[in-house]
């Protein structure tokens, strides 16, 4: 069975440990804070009170044992750091690390962290292009949330029909438009019918709640 | 001119304005911290410190005039519903507010917030989803006495095909993966095909005994 560890149960880590236990993952829950670790006891296989710069501590806890590690421990960039270390010395094989800036997302990278997630600078990024658009579908900014935004067809997508895609009942996104080729050769095809297909390279258009279009990047990475 | 009225700056909040500003739009950044607010004014077009607690001052700044407000402010859901109420009685036409929970997100609509965000979160469930996934490569570790390894693209490797290199011929390791770009723009290609093509920063990832391995250090120098 996947054992995971999540180190630092703010906002993001309890989340991230919450949806995992949920799914029956075997997870390991530390934080320094007493009232959170008491908290965490409903959401984890094992809530553990540890600073996270202690690396006898964190080999004591099995953590050389995880699947994964998952580290979002606040504001200082060398509590973060130094955690992230020891999770790799320890030989943990996938480590993801929530980054507090890009030199730090930097940083992490050169210890070896797999993963690295700016979740507050990218929905800012996102929200604040979308408020500074004027667009054809101007008014639709005001629907709070929904955003227009093209993405690369994902290679899952690719030789698909629309109707066998089922966007908007799959992923509550709909697909407004798709552009082909470029330059001279440049198609677009707005609103586009059911049975038309997804070739390579085409630049999908699409409408839909920012939270929603948020999980087609993992499709598009 | 569009003119956008930030609240808060943390994290999020500095995203938002620098985005906003540096797309040439007017932005007036608040918050309560001297230091921060002196940071600010190289992202802003106007840095102000005051508390967005108080009605009377957000008034005097001519929050009331401006097209948009988006409130990220902490830990404080007090603070927060607080500052969302004066702002949206001040007549702001769409106010975006970062949310602390689920629990504040309804507090927030029902006061007549536009936008509610839960940034950590959705990435956070993003990525334990993910996590929980069965991979391709999960059970490829455990074919005893081959290992899987990472190694930066060397230089001979750059701009050719796989189908041309023929490491399987050549130096007896498969590749089972190719790692392009990094953080959030990480995309993993997974047992990759014939014609795919190695670009300067992969991260190819093999398969093969140790020996054999080992003699590709040789080429990675
Ligand atoms: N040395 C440490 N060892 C263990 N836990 C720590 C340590 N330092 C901080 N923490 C914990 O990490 C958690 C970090 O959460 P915090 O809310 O500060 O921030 P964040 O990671 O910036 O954000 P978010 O709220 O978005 O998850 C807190 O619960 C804190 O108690
Ligand atoms: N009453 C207030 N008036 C003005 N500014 C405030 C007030 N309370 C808090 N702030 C500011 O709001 C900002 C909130 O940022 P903080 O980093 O605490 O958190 P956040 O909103 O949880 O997260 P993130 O870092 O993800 O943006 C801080 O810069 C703080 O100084």
């Amino acid at each position: 069975k996947e054992r995971f560890a999540v180190i630092g149960l703010g906002t993001f880590g309890a989340h991230v440990a919450r949806t995992l236990y949920e799914l029956g993952k075997d997870v390991l829950a530390v934080d320094f804070n007493a009232e959170i670790v008491q908290a965490a006891a409903a959401y984890a296989t094992q809530a553990v009170l540890a600073d996270a710069t202690d690396r006898t501590v964190l080999e004591s806890l099995g953590i050389d044992q995880v699947d994964a590690a998952i580290i979002s421990l606040g504001q200082r960039m060398d509590v973060s750091t130094l955690a992230a270390l020891h999770v790799r010395e320890l030989g943990v094989p996938f480590i993801a690390v929530k980054a507090l800036s890009e030199e730090h997302g930097r940083i992490l990278q050169a210890i070896g962290v797999h993963e690295i997630m700016f979740p507050e600078k990218d929905r800012a990024i996102r929200l604040a292009n979308r408020l500074a658009r004027k667009d054809v579908l101007d008014f639709l900014p005001l629907l709070a949330g929904y955003t227009i935004t093209e993405i690369k067809a994902p290679p899952e997508f690719v030789g698909r029909s629309l109707k066998d895609l089922a966007l908007r009942n799959t992923l509550n996104v709909q697909l407004v438009a798709i552009q082909s080729g470029n330059g001279p050769t440049r198609k677009i095809n707005i609103v586009p019918s059911a049975n038309d297909v997804i070739r390579d390279g085409d630049l999908l258009i699409l409408l839909g709640e920012d939270r929603d279009l948020d999980r087609l990047d993992d499709f598009a990475r």
